[in-house]
């Protein structure tokens, strides 16, 4: 999991930096 | 009529919707935008000023804008309906995967066939701008296969399920689901077939898109080779680069 972090994060944001 | 795979039209009609809503939601620039800027092209003194900058300097301005699109890309597979089904594991392998092969997809609507040249930071650039990259053969790479996909004049319908099919392929080594995956490709392909006979394409037009898989394998293994290279040259500037980058094209 730490290996991929941010995608981790990018999936389960709800918000994404598109939305922002 | 019962559909390939089984599928329901119902189904079928729900994942084309959500693809295609998905894609133009998360495309960097409407097709209206890439319209206006589509000659608004980087003059000689501009176009001077990159090609003299350092290897290093261009690599990371390229990482940025690369990892600026994978974000996108990330948000396109988020919201295709049975992606965030899949379970995390198998939705990472994907991405790290299929990410390169939607943004050259995703490229060809920024490229102008007319005059060779691609959008790169607000303008449209052509292949000797990117010179400093020290990487010319990946470059033309990029801009034949963009010059080669535009020929297809894919539609937004078409490129959205296209980037779908591709990013689900079921073939991407260490997948937990292969079969999972490989219901949802398939969807997904009955889906474009069915978008194309509606546009009255010709058959032959979704076996051109398919034909264009191996030269997008191709290219994503040379970006791969080409960041291995810079990674040994210049080590210090590749670990500043882009966390997600470094977290995607990682080994």
């Amino acid at each position: 999991k730490e290996k991929h972090k941010i995608l981790h994060q990018l999936l389960q944001n709800s918000t994404s930096p598109v939305d922002l | 009529n019962p559909l390939p795979g089984g599928c329901s039209l119902l189904e079928i009609e729900r994942i084309t919707q959500s693809v295609v809503k998905s894609h133009i939601e998360t495309s960097q620039y409407s097709t209206e935008e890439l319209k206006r800027m589509a000659w608004t092209l980087y003059n000689p003194e501009e176009t001077r000023s990159y090609q003299t900058k350092s290897a290093e300097v261009m690599w990371q301005q390229c990482a940025i804008h690369i990892t600026n699109a994978i974000q996108y890309v990330v948000e396109f597979a988020k919201r295709i309906s049975g992606f965030m089904d899949l379970c995390q594991n198998d939705q990472i392998i994907l991405l790290k995967a299929g990410c390169m092969d939607v943004l050259l997809i995703r490229m060809c609507r920024a490229y102008n066939p007319i005059n060779n040249t691609l959008l790169f930071d607000g303008k449209f650039a052509t292949p000797q701008f990117f010179k400093a990259l020290g990487c010319d053969d990946l470059v033309n790479a990029v801009f034949d296969f963009a010059k080669s996909l535009s020929r297809i004049q894919m539609s937004e319908e078409d490129m959205a399920l296209f980037s779908a099919a591709v990013l689900l392929s079921p073939d991407r080594p260490w997948l937990t689901d292969v079969l999972k995956i490989q219901k949802l490709q398939d969807k997904v392909y009955v889906a474009l077939q069915r978008c194309l006979q509606k546009q009255g394409a010709s058959e032959e037009k979704l076996a051109k898109m398919v034909s264009k898989l191996p030269i997008m394998k191709s290219i994503c293994n040379l970006h791969i080779d080409k960041l291995q290279f810079f990674r040994l040259v210049h080590p210090e500037t590749a670990y500043t680069f882009p966390p997600l980058y470094r977290e995607v094209f990682g080994s």
